[in-house]
């Protein structure tokens, strides 16, 4: 593999991209799946993620061009040239041209867009060509079948050389928005039970996993019941991604993808809301945790591996984030599937593990399989 | 100009002007003789491009257009310059 010179990369791991223009050989909804996939191939290799926004200024501008479109790198008409894009950088960096006078497909009848894509993005990610006639950033095109790809070894080592790789977070699985089709009642006392949130409500102490959640008295191990989410949140339904409250406000907060419900016990006041209310950038779509930390009147909201604190108090997003949550709370390992703030501790559910950070000390103070927290 | 295996002149003289133009986009770093800049035909950029382009491909280095030099120019490809840029 290789590096462009200086080896430019971007310093963030969220990236927006935005298709601006589309070609007429394929329809839209085609060209975005061809896009998404091309992405996953490398998000899959690296702590990257990315967020689709359909208007203003993304890092990745994507679009089909023809001739000379202004970047000093017309284009040469069918074959030849299928399409270039930008290292790492402000404005053009990591622009993405496809040729809009090639015959673009799904398929084998013309050129591959997925198989063109994700080579182009190895370039707005950061990688020069290879001379590995197996690579994908081998210059030449080779038609790669969009389903079951995986990245080639020497494109793995490239960009892992540039960002790392991609820890196996036992995080939370990205579940559709919606009932699984074959519900199933999660093994109460699967060892590797993660859960989706975790929030005190009143007196007592929520945990949700898929479509269900269990009640316990925060100091009683006894009497811990699973019931189903659409029982008490009918409009919740399942997959929550994350939930707090401010006790002293009698107020909760539970999140769906971009949206926030605001509940008062168990009652919905209200229609659900954008999580922009918070003064999240459009390219969060989803809140993965949060947790109140009573003594300060913020809140905390985990994204990725990342983190932005919220001032309860002025109701407003603090400056300076996101910040990088294992750089704040060492120790924790892995993405933040949820967390909550027991008697001054704060607790990190993260996959099968929940630690007990110590504020004070900065540190984890223990570490306990989740599924103990449901009496296993 | 760097003799071609066996092609007619007129082969000969298309296949010269395809590989000029692809050793100008993919193997002239920016910075080097401007693409509007006469470059004498065959002159040692030239070679010495065929030969990166070559050795880039694992190709026999000769720094001569031969046949499996000029099916690798002929097959689409990505935009971005081999050399880096």
């Amino acid at each position: 593999y290789r590096l462009f010179p200086g080896e430019p990369k971007w310093k963030k791991n969220t990236l927006t991209y935005r298709i601006s223009k589309y070609t007429p050989s394929m329809t839209p909804a085609e060209v975005d799946r061809a896009m998404e996939m091309a992405l996953r191939a490398w998000s899959s290799a690296v702590p990257l993620n990315f967020v689709r926004v359909n208007a203003g200024e993304a890092d990745i501008m994507i679009s089909f061009e023809t001739g000379d479109h202004g970047d000093s790198y017309p284009f040469d008409g069918p074959r030849g040239t299928l399409a270039h894009a930008f290292a790492p950088g402000e404005g053009l960096g990591g622009d993405t041209h496809f040729d809009n006078a090639e015959k673009w497909t799904m398929g084998t009848n013309g050129f591959n867009l997925f198989t063109v894509a994700a080579h182009e993005f190895g370039h707005a990610l950061g990688l020069a060509h290879s001379t590995d006639p197996s690579a994908l950033m081998y210059p030449t095109y080779k038609y790669q079948n969009p389903y079951g790809f995986h990245l080639p070894k020497d494109d793995v080592k490239g960009i892992q050389a540039l960002y790392g790789p991609r820890r196996a977070f036992p995080g939370k699985p990205t579940a559709p928005h919606g009932p699984p089709h074959n519900p199933s009642i999660p093994d109460l006392c699967d060892s590797n039970l993660s859960f989706d949130a975790v929030t005190m409500l009143g007196k007592e102490l929520l945990l949700f996993r898929d479509r269900i959640f269990w009640r316990r008295q925060v100091h009683l191990m006894s009497g811990i019941r699973p019931s189903t989410i659409t029982s008490s949140f009918p409009q919740l339904m399942s997959n929550v991604d994350a939930a707090y409250e401010v006790a002293d406000r009698g107020t909760a907060y539970f999140f769906k993808g971009p949206h926030y419900w605001i509940t008062r016990g168990f009652q919905m006041q209200g229609p659900p809301r954008t999580i922009y209310d918070f003064g999240f950038p459009r390219y969060v779509q989803q809140i993965d945790a949060a947790v109140y930390l009573k003594d300060a009147r913020k809140t905390l909201f985990f994204v990725g591996d990342e983190y932005y604190s919220y001032d309860e108090r002025k109701r407003k997003m603090e400056k300076d984030y996101p910040k990088s949550t294992e750089e704040e709370f060492s120790g924790v390992n892995g993405q933040i599937d949820a967390a909550v703030e027991l008697n001054g501790y704060i607790y990190f559910f993260s996959g099968p593990k929940a630690y007990k950070y110590d504020t004070e000390k900065e540190d984890v103070v223990s570490v306990l399989k989740s599924s103990s927290w449901i009496g296993c | 100009a760097p003799s071609l295996l066996a092609a007619s002149p007129r082969t000969s003289r298309n296949n010269y002007r395809l590989a000029q133009a692809y050793l100008d986009k993919y193997y002239t770093r920016k910075g080097g003789p401007q693409i509007g800049e006469m470059v004498a035909r065959g002159g040692n950029s030239t070679v010495k491009k065929i030969k990166e382009l070559q050795e880039f491909f694992g190709l026999r280095v000769t720094g001569k257009l031969d046949q499996a030099t000029m099916d690798v120019i002929k097959r689409p490809r990505c935009g971005v310059p081999d050399v880096a840029d």
